[in-house]
């Protein structure tokens, strides 16, 4: 029986039976996503749609993905005033198989703000998200390993929510050395500190696998 | 000459109901959503002449002629699914991530001979 269910794992692209030690909540469009497909009583028997395609995001796929950030803070030994806010963003790609294609990433950043609605008044802050391209050594300043900067976005409000696009960051990061994450740094406010207790990021990733993903034409 | 003994309705191929739940398999840990799915399984008869709608395959039709001349030599052909629908499942997977994955080929819509 053991023999079975590892042959059955394997083809659901699982090397053990999981056994989830801290869960994480699943993401409300997760949930959406999967309702919706478990309302279509044959998703595949849909004129002009493939199972291997996700409507959603438009973009060709069978495997969703949300990557919870494993990355942490950096605690600079010369504190800058300006910068409330500096870590590091790693999504470990390990479960990806090697014939997965990546098809989207969505980094998305949240504030689960509840106590102030806006982080500094007449302030905005500044958002800058870096991909770090070199490996850096400890002791080294955040500036002396290169990185390249991605995204710069200015905000008020420390209650929104970002999304932004990484497709061509996370497809490069499906080689092991060269994921080296991303660098997260919000600047500008007087009374951003304390912004970290309340940030939380995590990556949607669509892939598809082709061997699963199968012509749904009948032959003639 | 050959023997023909007709078989009732409800011996002839066709799907039959199974319900999978992923408690009884010991999935519920790991497995978020559904709890369980219509997985069905396929059963019965394809006995000699093959009627149309068994989606016989032409093998098939052969195997019943020979197996009516032979039957001790030649076994009935089986009974076997012939469309096969997909599932969406979440779970979380060995690193701790939330997945939602389609997959192939885990409904038995049709069956045949």
């Amino acid at each position: 029986l053991q023999r079975q269910e590892s042959l059955v794992l394997k083809s659901l692209g699982l090397t053990a039976r999981p056994s989830p030690r801290s869960p994480p909540p699943v993401p409300h469009l997760l949930w959406k996503m999967f309702h919706k497909r478990a309302n279509l009583s044959s998703p595949a028997s849909e004129e002009g749609k493939t199972p291997c395609w996700v409507e959603e995001f438009r973009v060709p796929g069978n495997i969703i993905r949300v990557f919870p950030d494993q990355g942490q803070f950096i605690h600079s030994d010369k504190p800058r005033s300006w910068l409330c806010l500096q870590k590091r963003l790693y999504f470990n790609f390990s479960t990806l198989d090697k014939g997965e294609q990546v098809t989207m990433a969505q980094l998305q950043i949240h504030f689960h703000h509840n106590q102030y609605q806006v982080a500094s008044p007449g302030h905005p802050l500044e958002l800058s998200l870096y991909q770090a391209t070199q490996a850096a050594l400890r002791g080294m300043s955040s500036h002396a390993y290169s990185r390249k900067l991605l995204v710069e976005q200015s905000f008020i409000h420390l209650h929104k929510s970002f999304v932004f696009n990484l497709t061509e960051a996370a497809k490069m990061w499906q080689t092991p050395a060269r994921n080296l994450g991303l660098v997260l740094e919000i600047a500008g406010g007087k009374l951003c500190s304390g912004a970290d207790s309340f940030l939380d990021t995590s990556l949607l990733v669509v892939s598809l696998a082709h061997r699963q993903c199968r012509s749904t034409r009948k032959r003639r | 000459s050959t023997y023909y003994v007709p078989t009732g309705a409800s011996n002839i191929c066709k799907p039959r109901r199974l319900y999978i739940s992923f408690r009884d398999v010991g999935w519920e840990d790991w497995i978020i959503a559904p709890q369980g799915y219509l997985a069905n399984y396929c059963l019965g008869e394809c006995p000699f002449p093959l009627a149309e709608d068994l989606n016989s395959t032409n093998h098939a039709i052969l195997q019943t002629v020979v197996h009516s001349l032979d039957p001790e030599g030649t076994p009935q052909p089986c009974c076997v699914p012939v469309r096969l629908s997909p599932i969406s499942i979440l779970y979380y997977d060995n690193d701790d991530n939330v997945v939602l994955r389609h997959y192939e080929d885990m409904v038995v819509d049709e069956c045949g001979c």
